[in-house]
């Protein structure tokens, strides 16, 4: 009981985006002469507004990951392997929160925005195309927020990630986990989540993809430009 | 903890 306190609590101080801000502002989307500004960007620049956003999203992941209960006793090699392991697919959860499943957008840069908008961005179009479907699979599933809590606890105290000194303390804190979750959603009557969350491997795909276009992005061009990136995203994903 | 300085700052930085 007290865990699952934990991990609401610190969900909800670390929240980037309030979950009743987002569903007030579903329909909120940006103009055909928005989209076209956007679409008119170099392909740079694009990449650049990207990973600045992502980068915020992660530093609240980090703060969330600070607070839970059994987090920072872990040694600082794993804690810092989580979170370079897990950092982005949390990202990619919260996604499904400020993603409007009836008409295809997400919350970007004050409005919703559809894939179409990310145009700019190059060959990474296909990459926008499986975030929006999975954020699209995890909508359906309709999470709460104590639900969401949890999967992105779960997602990070993962004691499979390679390179842990101290995997057998990482699943000590991962079963705690686990028993907060079950209990939680026996109480919600939803034990049913559990079979239709997606698998583990969709996530980490996606990450995967995410590095593979940054790799191909920075074959293309000279090596300063990744300068004007975020360095803890550069840090990440470089 | 070399390669990863910020990430390691962030983590050190209190509870804010």
């Amino acid at each position: 009981e007290q865990l699952t306190q934990n991990v609401l609590k610190s969900y909800h101080e670390t929240c980037q985006l309030r979950a009743e801000d987002l569903q007030r502002r579903r329909w909120d989307t940006f103009s055909r002469e928005e989209i076209c500004a956007y679409q008119k960007k170099s392909m740079e620049e694009m990449w650049q507004r990207c990973a600045g956003r992502i980068t915020e999203a992660i530093q609240h992941v980090v703060e969330f990951a600070k607070r839970l209960h059994g987090f920072m006793e872990l040694c600082q090699n794993d804690q810092i392997v989580l979170l370079k392991a897990g950092a982005m697919e949390v990202v990619l959860v919260h996604m499904c929160r400020a993603f409007n499943a009836d008409n295809r957008t997400v919350f970007f840069e004050g409005k919703y925005a559809s894939a179409e908008l990310f145009r700019s961005l190059g060959r990474a179009e296909d990459l926008i195309g499986s975030i929006f479907d999975f954020a699209q699979s995890l909508c359906a599933l309709q999470c709460s927020e104590p639900e969401v809590a949890f999967l992105s606890a779960l997602v990070l105290v993962n004691a499979s990630r390679p390179w842990l000194q101290e995997p057998v303390k990482v699943s000590r804190l991962r079963r705690r986990l686990e028993l907060g979750f079950q209990l939680l959603l026996r109480r919600t009557r939803r034990e049913g989540l559990l079979d239709r969350l997606p698998p583990q491997g969709r996530l980490r795909a996606l990450c995967s993809q995410h590095v593979e276009q940054l790799q191909a992005l920075r074959r293309r061009h000279p090596p300063a430009l990744l300068d004007a990136f975020p360095p803890l995203y550069r840090e990440l994903f470089a | 903890q070399e390669k990863h300085r910020i990430l390691h700052k962030l983590l050190q930085n209190g509870n804010s």
